[in-house]
């Protein structure tokens, strides 16, 4: 049975994936086979949901400015599509003969078609979820690129401005993400970097103060640019490393093994 | 919207393990 990544992906299908395996086990158990049912009242059920589904996909793609995603999201709602037209072509075979071997295929490859490009589809959609949280991890990386250019209590304030709502936005979306994943070690990785961040985040701000008073009053201020630059790069590391755990999936924990 | 997207996914997953409980009903018997 397929790994989901999402809790989400894997309540909506998980169940589903179950039942697809064991109608494959069935199948092959009993291929001489009884009598069929008629069909055509479920397979009309899963049509009509299938062109519900089809509907908000192309919304949703319509609507994107997410160039991957439209791009990659068709593909996953012409597999429901043919999935379900090969579930419709079963219950009419089935009609003229409840025996019919080739419709029974039919039946499962549709209802597999119908796991498959849902399962690629919510992918799909995810993938794009987790751009945009990384589209905000890069505005905090741009943020604190200035960080060590700052040298007015002026421009210091603006800064925090600026960087405030974009680090409060990151830690609500990965926190919210990170309860998200099934993979256990993923999620870790995410807690503890995001934790790293709330932590940084003050002392970075209370460095640069130093740092600007120090400027302000003529002093020396080599060591306290020091201690900034070390936080700015600590935090930029913590940040990176959330945009690699987001991208990860099963398949590269698999790769690795 | 992902609540949408979401609604009827959840809807297709139902109507097709209904699907398949009709067919594995027979199938057992």
């Amino acid at each position: 049975m397929p790994t989901f990544h999402t809790k989400t992906i894997a309540g909506i299908l998980e169940p589903v994936a179950q039942q697809v395996s064991r109608l494959v086990i069935l199948h092959e158990e009993a291929e001489d086979g009884n009598a069929m049912p008629d069909l055509e009242r479920p397979v009309q059920g899963v049509s009509k949901a299938v062109a519900n589904l089809v509907k908000v996909g192309r919304d949703t793609i319509n609507s994107s400015n997410d160039q991957i995603l439209r791009q990659d999201m068709p593909a996953s709602l012409q597999r429901v599509e043919r999935a379900s037209h090969l579930l419709e072509e079963a219950s009419a075979m089935l009609k003229i003969d409840p025996y019919s071997q080739p419709a029974r295929k039919k039946l499962i490859e549709g209802s597999r078609g119908i796991l498959q490009g849902t399962s690629l589809l919510l992918t799909c959609f995810d993938e794009s979820e987790v751009r945009k949280i990384i589209r905000e991890c890069k505005k905090v990386l741009d943020y604190l690129a200035v960080a060590e250019v700052i040298d007015s209590m002026e421009d210091l304030v603006q800064f925090v401005k600026d960087l405030s709502p974009c680090l409060t936005k990151v830690s609500r979306d990965v926190d919210y993400r990170e309860k998200e994943l099934t993979h256990q070690v993923h999620r870790e990785m995410l807690s503890r970097s995001l934790e790293s961040i709330k932590t940084l985040a003050p002392v970075l701000i209370c460095a640069m103060k130093i740092y600007v008073q120090l400027v302000a009053q003529g002093k020396t201020e080599h060591e306290a640019a020091e201690n900034r630059n070390y936080l700015v790069h600590r935090m930029t590391d913590e940040i990176n490393e959330i945009i690699r755990v987001l991208q990860l999936t099963t398949y590269d924990e698999d790769e690795w093994e | 919207d992902a609540s949408e997207m979401v609604k009827q996914a959840k809807i297709l997953a139902q109507a097709t393990s209904q699907l398949i409980q009709n067919i594995k009903g027979q199938a057992e018997t």
